[in-house]
């Protein structure tokens, strides 16, 4: 079973057109091996990325450095995952 | 009446053989309303099962539902599944669903990439395709919504089949969508498309392709909207509504895209809880609410089409 151990879900709110094309580039590259849940497509719509924790810093970073503003929205995508089979366990039985 | 479905926990998340199970029971719990209906096979050789909800006659003017076409979005299968329930056992009771069903057949398909569903439970949650083996590629799997030829390989679907939302080698080579291309083709009489994805809290309509308005944008519109404010009514969940290209972004290969290209006036699709706090992660202890609201917006949905035929 894959794990996601320390990945995080990061909510961006991009202000301009600018930073939308900022975060396309980063959809389209492959190095970050990014998963965005919801895609940048204006500044009226947040969106949502998978950040796996390799590329925790790097996108961060990238975030920062062009002032995209960003908070954390899942601090540990296993945890939740975790709870999540937990609970289907305890259903189950 | 309905079997072991009364002990079914709607309230928690089910694996493939369980929902598959649990239609058994539906159907032999309501034997004279609900038939189960393979309509193929998947990739990996699952039944695609659809509930048929008819109380007689031939052909009638029908609904389509389909949810979990994106294996990740588990909250859509479960609150299909809450909803199949609700429809069945509302039948008799709620003369609307009464009238409904009187009326029209209802096809439900609970579990729409069965491949994917079974992946999310055992190896991997976060899956989102099917799960297809990809000539000359290490990836698996094409987005099944965006696989539709409907502008199938323009904007918003990406070649490459490593991406998430990769289109596919042609339009319907997913086995998954071509059942029902298929089965919507043959039956000919689909009257409503509904699509039920997870999550962002929106209800569209055609296009996302182009963001050109459809012929029937305003009717559409004026739908979508009463639908949400019956959805909404319960618990102000707000939503919003309008043409997918236009709310969320272009997306070509759609499948509401496709229905209502094929004449079926009344294509939507649904993008159920949450707005951001889990996302694809749901937690269980949210399934009925959302199930619950869900069916008052499709319910108004199923009524102007039963309403205003075409």
């Amino acid at each position: 079973r894959k794990v996601f151990t320390g990945d995080q879900v990061l909510r961006v709110n991009a202000k301009s057109e600018a930073q939308i094309q900022l975060l396309k580039t980063l959809e389209n590259g492959e190095v970050f091996k990014l998963d965005f849940w919801t895609h940048p497509s204006s500044s009226d719509l947040p969106i949502d990325i998978h950040v796996p924790y390799a590329s925790l810093y790097a996108v961060q970073k990238f975030l920062q450095d062009n002032e995209i503003p960003f908070h954390v929205m899942i601090q540990d995508l296993q945890e939740l995952l975790d709870k999540e089979q937990e609970d289907l366990q305890r259903n189950a039985v | 009446k309905g079997g072991d479905t009364k002990s079914f926990d709607y309230a928690t998340y089910h694996r493939l053989d369980a929902i598959y199970s649990w239609m058994d029971s539906m159907v032999a719990g309501h034997p004279n309303l609900i038939s189960k209906v393979q309509i193929g096979s998947s990739y990996e050789n699952r039944p695609m099962y659809v509930l048929k909800f008819s109380t007689g006659g031939n052909n009638r003017p029908a609904i389509w539902i389909d949810a979990g076409i994106h294996s990740r979005e588990w909250i859509s299968t479960a609150s299909a599944l809450w909803m199949a329930n609700k429809m069945a056992t509302d039948f008799g009771v709620d003369p609307s669903v009464t009238s409904l069903l009187g009326k029209m057949d209802v096809y439900l398909m609970i579990v729409t990439n069965p491949d994917g569903y079974a992946y999310t439970h055992t190896n991997d949650r976060m899956w989102r395709k099917t799960r297809s083996v990809n000539s000359g590629s290490t990836c698996r799997g094409v987005d099944p919504n965006r696989n539709w030829d409907a502008g199938f390989g323009g904007p918003g679907a990406s070649k490459n089949p490593c991406s998430e939302s990769y289109h596919g080698p042609s339009a319907h080579s997913a086995i998954e969508v071509k059942n029902i291309v298929d089965l919507i083709k043959n039956h000919g009489n689909f009257k409503a498309f509904i699509s039920i994805h997870a999550y962002s809290q929106l209800l569209m309509y055609p296009y996302g392709y182009t963001c050109n308005d459809i012929p029937h944008q305003a009717e559409l519109d004026s739908v979508g909207r009463r639908a949400v404010q019956a959805l909404s009514s319960l618990y102000g969940t707000s939503y919003r509504v309008g043409s997918i290209c236009k709310i969320i972004y272009q997306a070509s290969g759609g499948s509401i895209d496709w229905s209502y290209n094929n004449g079926v006036k009344y294509s939507f699709a649904f993008e159920l809880r949450d707005t951001g706090r889990y996302g694809f992660l749901l937690p269980a202890n949210q399934i009925i609410p959302t199930a619950t609201e869900t069916w008052l917006g499709l319910k108004h949905i199923m009524e102007y089409v039963r309403d205003h035929p075409y």
